[in-house]
C-alpha cells in the first residue's frame, strides 16, 4: 500500500543507484546539465516499461514507488556478466 | 535469459549449503531450499543432489554487505539476494543478504526464504528476470501465500526453453531431500488469549475453493473496504484489488496480506482518518493499520454495544462526514457514532424502513465519493447517504469494468 515519498534530492540519489544497479546507468559527467538528465530520463523509460508503468521518463511517484520494493539483485537487462 | 544463454550441460546439478541464517532453524532452511529446488525439477529434466563439502555446481550462503563479490548486499530492505547464471566457479552460486530477516512463513514481518530461493535459484539456471507481474522471476518480492506454490506459466515457458520439459520417470522431487508440506503456520502476531478462536481454521492444505471470474455474473462477495485510496473485494480467501495506480484488478489472498487472519469475512469497513481498516467475522472483529493487526485484536463484537442475540454482522459501511458507521444485521441496521465508540439511540432501524428498495440480508457495504454501495446477491445499491435515496442498482462486479 503505497504512502507518497517526500524529499526530492534524496528521492534523485536514490533512483540513481538503482538505475546504476539494475539498468546499466552510468552517470558520465558532461558538460551539459540536459544532457546528464536526459541519459537519466532514457534509464527511467527503459524501467517504467520492464515494470509496465506508463513511459514518461519521469522520476514520479509510481516509478519511485516499484524503485523501493524489496527485490532481487540481479539487473533487469541484459547487460549483466 | 543471460546473454549467451549459459545453461548447464547436464541433468545432474548438486548443490551445497555453506552457512545457514539464525533467523531460521537449519532443518527449516534446508527444507525452503529443498522444496525451492523441487519447483524446478518438478518442470525439467534436472535433477538437483546435496553435497555437503567440496565445490558444488550451485553454492548457497547467506552474507552481509560486502561479501567478496562485485555486488554488495545494502542492509535491511533494498535488495535481499542475488545468483549468478551457470557457469564454473561462482557461475550458479546464490547468496542471500543476512541483514533480512528470513522467515519460513509468508508474514509481513520477514521475507519467506523459500520464495526468494526459488527465484535466485531460477537465475543460477540461466533465467534473467521476468517482467510478466506474478510470475516467479519478477524482480521485486512479493509475499504470496506458500502452501501449493505453482510457479507461473511465464517462469515454466522460460526454463523450459532451456532444459526442455521434464522426462516422465524423472518427474519426481529432488534426491537429497523429500519436500514437507508446511505443518503448521506461526501467525505474524499471535492472537491474544481472550477469544477461544485465535487458531485458525486453514490448518491443513486442503484444495481451496476456487476463485471465481471477476465477471461471473452471480459473483457476491463477503466484504467490501477501503483502504488507503485502493478498495478490496472479500470472497472466501480471496481479494480483488482495485487499485487507482494500477489500471487492471489485482488479485491476492487474505492470508498473502494478513497471514493469522481467517479467511471468509462477514463485513470490513475503514476509518480513513485514523488509517484503519475493521475485519468482522462471526462474534469477533479486528483492526489492522496496513498490513499490521492491532494489538488486543481480535475483541467480541459487543464490545460495540450489539446486544448479545446478535452473532454475526452482515456488513458494514463508515460515512466520513458525519463519522457514523451503518452496520448491518438480517432486516435491521445499526449507526455507531466513531467518535464517541457508542451506538446512536433509536438504534436498531428496519433497513425496510430508511433504505427504501433495498434487499437483505445485505451481503456486504461499501462507501465511497459519498455514496453507499449496498451489495445483495448479484446486485449492488448505489445510494446518496445524505438523503438515503436510492440512486440506482448495478451488478454487483461493476467494479471489475465487466
Amino acid at each position: 500500500f503505497p504512502v507518497a515519498p517526500e524529499k526530492e534530492k534524496e528521492d534523485l540519489q536514490f533512483a540513481k543507484k538503482y538505475l546504476e544497479s539494475f539498468y546499466d546507468f552510468k552517470e558520465e559527467k558532461t558538460l551539459f546539465r540536459a544532457k546528464d538528465l536526459n541519459q537519466m530520463s532514457d534509464k527511467i523509460r527503459e524501467m517504467q516499461s520492464f515494470f509496465g508503468l506508463e513511459v514518461t521518463g519521469e522520476l514520479n511517484h509510481k516509478t519511485l514507488d516499484i524503485m523501493k520494493q524489496p527485490r532481487c539483485g540481479v539487473p533487469d537487462v541484459r547487460s549483466y556478466s | 535469459t543471460f546473454p549467451h544463454t549459459p545453461t548447464w550441460k547436464k541433468e545432474d546439478v548438486t548443490y551445497r549449503i555453506l552457512n545457514y541464517t539464525p533467523d531460521m532453524l537449519q532443518a527449516d532452511v534446508e527444507e525452503a531450499i529443498a522444496r525451492a529446488f523441487q519447483l524446478w525439477s518438478s518442470v525439467t529434466p534436472l535433477r538437483f543432489t546435496r553435497v555437503y563439502n567440496g565445490q558444488a555446481d550451485i553454492m548457497i550462503s547467506f552474507a552481509s554487505g560486502f561479501h567478496n563479490d562485485f555486488y554488495s548486499f545494502d542492509g535491511p530492505g533494498g535488495t535481499l539476494a542475488h545468483a549468478y547464471a551457470p557457469g564454473s566457479g561462482i557461475g550458479g552460486d546464490a547468496h542471500f543478504d543476512e541483514d533480512e530477516n528470513w522467515t519460513k512463513f509468508t508474514t509481513y514481518s520477514g521475507y519467506n526464504l523459500f520464495l526468494v530461493a526459488a527465484h535466485e535459484l531460477g537465475h543460477s539456471l540461466g533465467l534473467s528476470h521476468s517482467n510478466v507481474f506474478g510470475a516467479l522471476m519478477y524482480p521485486t518480492y512479493m509475499p504470496v501465500d506458500t502452501r501449493d506454490y505453482q510457479l507461473h506459466q511465464d517462469d515454466i515457458d522460460g526454463i523450459q526453453a532451456l532444459y526442455g520439459p521434464p522426462k516422465e520417470s524423472s518427474a519426481l522431487p529432488t534426491k537429497a531431500f523429500p519436500p514437507q508440506e508446511p505443518t503448521e503456520m506461526i501467525p505474524a502476531e499471535a492472537p491474544t488469549e481472550t477469544s477461544p478462536r485465535e487458531e485458525p481454521t486453514e490448518t491443513t492444505p486442503s484444495k481451496p475453493p476456487q476463485r471465481p471470474d471477476d465477471c461471473d455474473p452471480h459473483l457476491t462477495f463477503d466484504a467490501i473496504t477501503t483502504l488507503r485510496g485502493e478498495t478490496l473485494f472479500f470472497k472466501d480467501r480471496y481479494v480483488w484489488r482495485k487499485s487507482p495506480y494500477f489500471s487492471e484488478i489485482e488479485h491476492d489472498t487474505i492470508f498473502s496480506f494478513w497471514p493469522s487472519l481467517i479467511a471468509g469475512f462477514d463485513a470490513a469497513y475503514e476509518v480513513d482518518n485514523k488509517d484503519r481498516v475493521l475485519f468482522f467475522k462471526d462474534d469477533q472483529y479486528w483492526a489492522v493499520s496496513g498490513y499490521s493487526i492491532e494489538s488486543g485484536f481480535p475483541r467480541p463484537i459487543q464490545n460495540l454495544g450489539f446486544p448479545t442475540s446478535v452473532r454475526k454482522i452482515d456488513a458494514a459501511a463508515h460515512d466520513q462526514n458525519t463519522k457514523r458507521t451503518y452496520f448491518f444485521v438480517g432486516n435491521k441496521y445499526w449507526s455507531f457514532n466513531e467518535n464517541t465508540q457508542s451506538m446512536e439511540r433509536g438504534y436498531p432501524r428496519k433497513i425496510a424502513a430508511d433504505f427504501q428498495g433495498i434487499s437483505h440480508p445485505v451481503n456486504a457495504a461499501l462507501q465511497k465519493n459519498g455514496y453507499f454501495y449496498i451489495f445483495h446477491g448479484s446486485n449492488q445499491y448505489e445510494v446518496d447517504i445524505k438523503k438515503k435515496k436510492l440512486i440506482r442498482i448495478m451488478k454487483s462486479n461493476s467494479w471489475f469494468d465487466c
